[in-house]
């Protein structure tokens, strides 16, 4: 995912 | 990764170990709503199913497989495993959670990031994350007395959302580009059910007394 996104959270 | 997240997931895991070990040691499942757990099993399987396609680390792999296999093993012990079966508290379990995967998913259709699957499925998973917790919270208001692990389980829940909010936090002023908004209020909506929770929880912890909550 791009920096900033929330998609490397669980 | 910084220090909220890292323990949001901690203790996000703590309460599943709580919840596993709870069932494992008292063979019984009294006081767990089985449509919370479906639920839960539902929002992971639906968030995760870019776990063979996006490569984030080892540790959020790691992560998505112990939170699937837990989940779905937890809802295993309670419909199949002959004895846990039994400890059911089927007649205090009666939310009608179809509703709440349905509104999910009507809510994802119309607010999204990208008309993808995968986004919609995101989206319907944090929906669906945020009132996921409401079967399990009727149940305990309903038989109103709480044995000590579900209380901690649901307690460690609910740090674990507060932790997530104070990563937002973090994140927001640490990264640039960093605003979620469909997370963000759809955490802020989930950690607020826990408030009535939280404070029975704590009145309990400073009276040293036993877990109760008003009818």
């Amino acid at each position: 995912p791009p920096k900033g996104s929330i998609h490397d959270e669980l | 990764m910084n220090i909220f997240r890292f323990a949001g997931d901690m203790t996000h895991l703590i309460s599943i170990l709580v919840l596993l070990l709870k069932i494992y040691a008292t063979k019984s499942c009294s006081g767990i709503s089985r449509k919370t757990q479906e639920l839960y099993a539902l929002v992971f399987l639906a968030r995760y199913v870019d776990i063979f396609t996006e490569f984030i680390s080892v540790y959020n792999t790691i992560m998505k497989i112990v939170f699937i296999a837990s989940t779905l093993a937890i809802v295993w012990c309670m419909r199949g495993h002959r004895v846990v079966r039994r400890s059911y508290d089927k007649e205090l379990d009666t939310f009608r959670h179809y509703f709440l995967i349905a509104a999910s998913l009507v809510l994802a259709l119309l607010v999204h990031e990208k008309f993808t699957f995968q986004e919609i499925l995101w989206a319907f998973s944090i929906y669906l994350e945020a009132v996921a917790i409401l079967p399990q919270l009727v149940l305990l208001q309903r038989s109103g007395n709480v044995d000590n692990l579900t209380g901690q389980y649901v307690f460690f829940l609910g740090a674990y959302r507060g932790l997530y909010i104070l990563n937002w936090i973090y994140r927001y002023f640490t990264e640039p580009h960093f605003s979620r908004w469909i997370a963000c209020v759809s955490g802020l909506v989930q950690t607020a059910l826990y408030a009535d929770f939280f404070y029975y929880y704590f009145l309990s912890w400073k009276n040293n007394a036993k877990l109760k909550l008003p009818a």
